[in-house]
């Protein structure tokens, strides 16, 4: 089973 | 203070009509260079970023960097009022309280205006790193949309993968399967129409359709979209808008354990 990641996993504040 | 003049309404209400259904509210960051948007959806899973650069206004001035927060559904009312060739002006003051528009025909002497409320939005700016991406995939926007349209009606999942051979958007669900393969093609005629795919490594990922559906709500702004992929990392989907200017979506994938 495939879980959607979030974007925050991958882009972090700047 | 903040200038800005479009020569046609109908870019920033496309640009709104894209986006609304995906953030609620957030800062339209205006400096020299242009005005710029970056917000998240409320689950986290997708990025809008836009970029109006100040060659795409004219005049355009803006003197300070002045961070507007808007209410999208306030400002689609108000857009609504403009005709999509309506000459558009955006202004506020240094430390605005509203943000002012401007609606003129270009044929007639109406000039209407209304001003928007602004408020207070404490949004963070996410880092987005330079990404060289295993495949960029250019291709008819009405195209992309058609596909991801099609394939939601069986799933609420896509792959995309692509491969020199071309590019797989296939789903499966509870009534079946599909898929739609696309490979490079070009058509002197109507470049619009051409599929462009550039690979330096295979990829497959899986990403939620619904979202694919509504960034597909941009390609009214232009002909082409582009797909840019990388194994484990979001898929960035861009509208290009005249003088550099953009649309781009960020959507996180589905990754298995």
């Amino acid at each position: 089973q495939k879980k959607q990641q979030s974007i925050s996993n991958f882009f972090t504040p700047r | 203070m903040l200038e800005a003049r479009l020569e046609q309404a109908n870019l920033l209400k496309k640009v709104v009509d894209a986006i609304k259904d995906l953030v609620q509210d957030c800062n339209f960051d205006c400096n020299d260079s242009g005005i710029a948007l970056q917000a998240m959806d409320n689950s986290h899973v997708a990025l809008v970023s836009m970029m109006l650069k100040s060659e795409s206004f004219s005049p355009f001035r803006c003197d300070r960097n002045i961070a507007l927060g808007i209410n999208l559904t306030s400002l689609t009312k108000v857009l609504r009022c403009a005709a999509n060739e309506d000459i558009l002006t955006l202004k506020a003051e240094d430390a605005p309280d509203v943000v002012n528009l401007v609606f003129e025909s270009a044929e007639s002497d109406r000039l209407s205006e209304y001003d928007i409320k602004l408020m207070d939005i404490d949004q963070e700016h996410l880092g987005i790193p330079e990404t060289e991406y295993a495949a960029t995939i250019s291709m008819p926007s009405a195209e992309f949309q058609k596909i991801c349209r099609d394939l939601m009606a069986l799933s609420e999942s896509v792959s995309i993968e692509c491969t020199k051979e071309g590019v797989k958007f296939a789903c499966s669900g509870d009534i079946g399967s599909g898929s739609v393969t696309l490979r490079s093609h070009t058509n002197v005629e109507k470049p619009q129409l051409n599929v462009e795919i550039d690979l330096s490594e295979p990829v497959a990922l899986t990403f939620s359709l619904k979202y694919l559906v509504n960034f597909c709500k941009a390609s009214g702004l232009s002909e082409q979209v582009r797909l840019c992929l990388s194994n484990e990392v979001p898929l960035l989907v861009e509208y290009a808008l005249s003088n550099n200017s953009y649309l781009r979506f960020y959507l996180a994938p589905k990754i298995g354990d």
